[in-house]
């Protein structure tokens, strides 16, 4: 479903290169719950932003079911990204100026479903969040795990096919963490893609699949534990 | 050493008023490890930033050794955080504009040592926390968990007394993590005084003290774990 070959993100950085990613092979199943881990710093953002069409590769390429997304152009990624996807970011990217409420309902300002039907989604996320308080907050008014659960809510609420969170629990204490793996874990088993990036190991136990990254490349569990 | 009588923090939102602390009374003698944990949305952030002279409580008081924080006028408190504290902020707030080293080194633009010993006291920082090869970068140039750690070389570049840190490894993947952990815990053997806020329990194993908040007030263990 979603093919990755030879995937590399060189930044010039004066005279030397950084090698965000060092030519990166993978393939993600439809339906599949892949869980990402690697050390800070070793690519695991870099390479979401580029699953996400949100920055293009160096070299090599991606395919998303049909669509090669080196091939499309600016337009054409962003129909793909609100169609196809729904991407919580590491460091929430809340617009400052919105609520909560306006936060979560700027993706859905173009689909087709009612505005009734979009509104109680919406209601219904922040609820299994425990955020149903928060609609009239501004980010600047909320604590950093409330912002975080505000940023996974938007990304859910279009219902996308595909889900990719980049450490959807690092700002949040472990119950509600706990709840947040739950969710990503029901939308999986009603038969969405997910890929979680995390530094915390109890992801693993919803992952169909764990992938490991060290400077840029895959590795084995093994060379993993032993890094 | 630090004081707290009483301390309040209420926002007002349209109709409701927010809570956020909602008396609290606590001691934090010198040279202590307390570690602070609480579910998101507690207080905690905003106990830490009361304490750093940051913002102004509501009602209550809070007591630095000799100093009374609500006495003190603004100049008088920037002068407290640039003497007495180091402080790790949740979201980092670095400078965008600035590179690591710039950022780091801003908080040493008022103090007597010689420039020499300074820039050697970065240095090794930065290479404690596996940074070194970043000095030229900027923020947005470098992961969310690189920019937590120049986060936390600012922080303790001027040697401060008092170290509070608000959720220092979220972003960290373990051993980086458990590095900078040992880090703050040196710190404090060497006589400092560190509150750390987060949602770690690895964290518990080098307190000299846990303190448990929920919906602004602290709460014994018991109580927290049974919430
Ligand atoms: N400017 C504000 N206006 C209104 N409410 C606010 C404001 N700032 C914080 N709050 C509220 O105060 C409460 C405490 O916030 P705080 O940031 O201290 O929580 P926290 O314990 O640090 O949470 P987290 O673990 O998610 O970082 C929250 O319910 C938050 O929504
Ligand atoms: N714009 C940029 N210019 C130069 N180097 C960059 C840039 N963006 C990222 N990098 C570098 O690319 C590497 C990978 O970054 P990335 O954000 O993907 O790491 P990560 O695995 O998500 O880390 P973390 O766990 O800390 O979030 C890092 O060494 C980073 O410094
Ligand atoms: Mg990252
Ligand atoms: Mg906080």
């Amino acid at each position: 479903y979603i093919r990755i070959r030879g995937l590399r993100k060189v930044y010039q950085m004066g005279h030397t290169k950084v090698h965000a990613l060092d030519g990166v092979d993978l393939d993600i199943p439809r339906g599949s719950f892949t869980v990402l881990m690697g050390p800070s710093g070793s690519g695991k953002s870099t390479l979401l932003y580029l699953l996400g069409g949100l920055d293009r590769p160096t070299s090599g390429k991606i395919q998303v079911g049909e669509q090669d997304l080196n091939s499309m152009d600016e337009n054409a990624l962003a129909v793909y990204r609100r169609r196809t996807l729904g991407f919580i970011f590491q460091q929430f990217n809340l617009v400052s100026s919105m609520n909560t409420l306006e936060n979560i309902s700027f993706p859905m300002r173009f689909n087709g479903s009612s505005s009734k039907a979009r509104h109680q989604r919406a209601a219904r996320l922040l609820e299994q969040l425990g955020m149903e308080k928060y609609t009239r907050h501004r980010p600047t008014e909320m604590s950093g795990g409330q912002q975080q659960r505000v940023a996974i809510a938007r990304a859910l609420v279009n219902d996308p096919p595909v889900i990719l969170a980049d450490e959807p629990t690092g700002n949040l204490d472990t119950a509600t963490g706990f709840t947040v793996m739950q969710m990503l874990s029901d939308l999986h088993k009603e038969g969405r893609t997910v890929v979680v990036v995390t530094h915390d190991p109890r992801m693993a136990r919803f992952a169909t699949r764990m992938i490991y990254i060290l400077d840029g490349r895959l590795v084995s569990k093994e060379d993993y534990d032993q890094a």
